[in-house]
């Protein structure tokens, strides 16, 4: 807990001002090299002129399922922890929406054993699973699934402080609906209750670690020689996959894998729990990353650097092939796997097949099988009960800090807060009262944004229909 | 303009979000305390 509060950087973007926000982007930021290119648009680094701060930015066509978009956007915005990649601000530019967000100069980890090809140690591995474990203790607190936890997904700044990132799956739960039913994410890391469609509830994000934590130490997850679909059903009726080779671990390690991968989920451990597993509990500092990320760091430079020269070279190629990334938002290359979506939706990449190491790989969007709506149907679904939480959370350390520093300095706080006598009627509310309200706060959010989007379109539908018919006219001509 | 709006309705969830989390949180730390 107190790494996190010490790793906190010093001068942080917090938010984009809104004189920014009115600007034209390219006159708030230098848009500097390509990090990646996603599913459903381009990442790039580009320099914050006014604080001098390197941004990530995604430009997404404004076509694509909007929807998708504004719920990504909408958790991260909803989020405020050093384990959650933050969200800056967004800006429409001609047909495509940037999205600003915090750069992890190293990259995902993937991306790192990719570069490096060699897979990470226990130590190295423990590090990034408490911060990992912090995000997910932090994202489950406010009742989100992320439900797309790999490698690709976990990005590490150069301090080596793990991030989580990519939430245009994520779900949240409600008191209503305790559990989802959606089959999403990536098939070799799904949860056999996310497959098996019976409901599942955060600790699905906790089996999805474990298949990672075997991913960093083995290059990749169980059943990755194997066809997806095949590994779909293999994951429910098989035991809970182990180490290929289990006697190259350490007992500790071992065991905080077989305590996530537990096939009933009512006898899964919590993130908060985990924190406390002897694994991560003795787990050394980031600084077992550095000379990592360093190596990682140098090796991607080199590689940008022989591109650069062959790309001069032969001058005439253009690298945009037909590879596809994930919807991770560093470039990741053809072995990663993609999370899978339905056909239609943003990443509907599906059925792209990649040759690998001799197997094969499919390269699937992120898979969707019920939509949410569907859910809100679903009656059957009990309230799970959530864990009871034995120790204070690191979050919640992390927000009586941010309490204080914003008390501090509040003028420079742009965030509202509810008038002082909203908060006495929140004050006079029973608990259950508070839990219902919250629980009600993502659809209401969700309607009202839905309501506007509608009015937009219908604005946005007259002017777009007048332009293709003057364009249609002009091709006519 | 929608971006705006947008902005400014998951801003002010936000903000009744987190407020009724802490209460929620003083609550739950009140009862431990109690306990």
């Amino acid at each position: 807990e107190q790494v996190q509060l010490r790793n906190n950087p010093r001068r942080q973007l917090k938010k984009l001002s809104e004189d920014s926000l009115t600007k034209q982007p390219e006159e708030v930021f230098d848009v500097l090299e390509k990090l990646g290119e996603g599913s459903y648009g381009s990442v790039f680094k580009a320099h914050h002129k006014e604080t001098g701060e390197i941004v990530a930015i995604k430009q997404v066509p404004v076509e694509s399922d909007l929807q998708e978009i504004i719920k990504e956007i909408s958790i991260m915005q909803q989020c405020n922890s050093p384990h959650v990649v933050r969200y800056y601000g967004s800006y429409f530019k001609n047909s495509d929406l940037w999205i600003v967000m915090e750069y992890c100069g190293a990259g995902s980890v993937s991306d790192i054993i990719r570069q490096r090809n060699k897979t990470l140690g226990e130590d190295e591995i423990a590090a990034i699973l408490q911060s990992t474990l912090k995000g997910l203790e932090y994202l489950h607190f406010m009742r989100k699934i992320h439900r797309d936890i790999k490698a690709g997904n976990i990005l590490l700044n150069s301090e080596g402080q793990a991030k989580l990132a990519d939430f245009g799956v994520a779900g949240q739960l409600t008191d209503t609906m305790a559990k989802r039913n959606t089959v999403i994410g990536t098939p070799f890391w799904m949860a056999p209750e996310v497959i098996q469609e019976i409901g599942y509830n955060c600790v699905a994000d906790i089996w999805s670690l474990g298949i990672t934590a075997i991913e960093m130490a083995e290059g990749k997850p169980p059943y990755a020689d194997i066809h997806p679909m095949r590994a779909i059903f293999m994951i429910p009726t098989n035991p809970p996959p182990t180490f290929r080779n289990p006697e190259q671990w350490s007992e500790p390690f071992r065991e905080f894998v077989s305590q996530c991968l537990v096939k009933s989920p009512e006898s899964r451990a919590t993130a908060t729990q985990l924190l406390q597993h002897p694994f991560i509990k003795n787990s050394k500092s980031n600084s077992v990353l550095r000379a990592l990320i360093t190596e990682a760091m140098d090796l991607k430079l080199k590689k940008q650097e022989a591109q650069q020269r062959e790309q001069d070279a032969e001058d005439e190629e253009n690298s945009d092939d037909d590879e596809v990334d994930q919807g991770t938002m560093v470039r990741a290359g053809a072995s990663d796997l993609g999370t899978v979506r339905a056909a239609g939706s943003l990443g509907s990449s599906s059925g792209t097949m990649i040759e690998h190491d001799g197997t094969m790989e499919s390269q699937l969007g992120t898979m969707v099988i019920n939509s949410d709506d569907e859910e809100e149907d679903a009656g059957t679904m009990k309230r799970s009960e959530e864990t009871v939480q034995p120790a204070k959370p690191s979050f919640l350390e992390y927000f009586e800090q941010k309490e204080k520093e914003a008390n501090k300095n509040s003028d420079n706080d742009n965030r509202k807060l509810p008038a002082e006598a909203d908060m006495e009627v929140i004050r006079s509310w029973s608990v259950e009262e508070l839990r219902r309200r919250l629980a009600s706060l993502d659809p209401q959010m969700e309607q009202e944004i839905e309501e506007i989007r509608q009015r937009y379109q219908a604005k946005r539908q007259p002017i777009l229909d007048a332009i293709e018919a003057k364009k249609r006219r002009q091709q006519n001509f | 303009l929608f971006m705006k709006e947008l902005e400014r309705i998951v801003k002010s969830y936000e903000a009744y979000r987190q407020a009724l989390l802490t209460e929620l949180d003083i609550r739950k730390q009140r009862q431990q305390w109690y306990a």
